[in-house]
């Protein structure tokens, strides 16, 4: 997938 | 969120304030691995870098924010106020052998060439290695103190239920982010071997020690 990567993750 | 990243979480904040609380109240850092501790420390200023980009929650923000100021405050112990209790000489992983190489990788192997994306890849994978200089410490001494084991524990504790999470975000989510999986994976397996120490010898009562 293209585009902002979110981390969630801790 | 499920809980099992909720539990990850809380065994992961446990064990860094464990560790905290043990240096200030026997005002010793004897048998942490100040290096282990330098490089977490790296990990969280270059993994969080995103709480001036991005907001995710408010959960997200705060754990973050106490990562990184638990993790400033335990080098800031070991380093300078309880410098002349850190056992230096037991210390003697070389940091560059891991950051090097992690950091070399971080630059190959990542979700997109951006300074914040190797950043943050760079910090899933020195996590995965960061225990190496406290595990190799161990090693050398042949023990570790109660508390230290109980530090551990919860730390890998909190990577072993991260893969729990990300079985349960593939099955319902549809979610799968293969760098911190493979990374993770990496890091629960260095803790296998303690962990059968942890639960053959601290669970019972005894004290961890290294068959000679």
């Amino acid at each position: 997938e293209e585009g902002d990567i979110d981390h969630d993750e801790l | 969120m499920n809980i099992f990243r909720l539990v990850g979480d809380l065994s992961h904040l446990l064990a860094i304030l464990l560790l905290l609380w043990k240096i200030w109240k026997t005002r010793s850092c004897a048998g942490v691995s100040g290096k282990s501790q330098i490089m977490f420390g790296l990990v969280y200023i270059t993994r969080y870098l995103d709480l001036f980009t991005n907001f995710i929650s408010i959960y997200n923000t705060t754990m973050k924010a106490i990562f990184i100021a638990v993790a400033i405050a335990t080098i800031y112990l070991i380093y300078f106020k309880f410098k002349a209790t850190y056992d230096s000489n037991h210390d003697t992983f070389r940091m560059e052998f891991l950051i090097v190489p992690v950091g070399g990788l971080a630059f190959l192997v990542n979700h997109d060439f951006t300074a914040l994306e190797i950043l943050w890849t760079f910090s899933i994978y020195l996590e995965s290695v960061a225990i190496l200089p406290q595990l190799f410490m161990i090693s050398k001494t042949g023990e570790a103190e109660t508390i230290t084991s109980h530090y551990l524990f919860a730390l890998g504790s909190y990577r072993a239920l991260y893969i729990v999470n990300w079985v349960y975000r593939y099955y319902f989510e549809g979610f799968f982010d293969l760098i911190a999986i493979v990374a993770g994976c990496v890091q629960t397996i260095l803790y296998c071997d303690f962990f059968y120490l942890y639960v053959t010898k601290v669970m019972h009562g005894k004290k961890l020690s290294l068959p000679a």
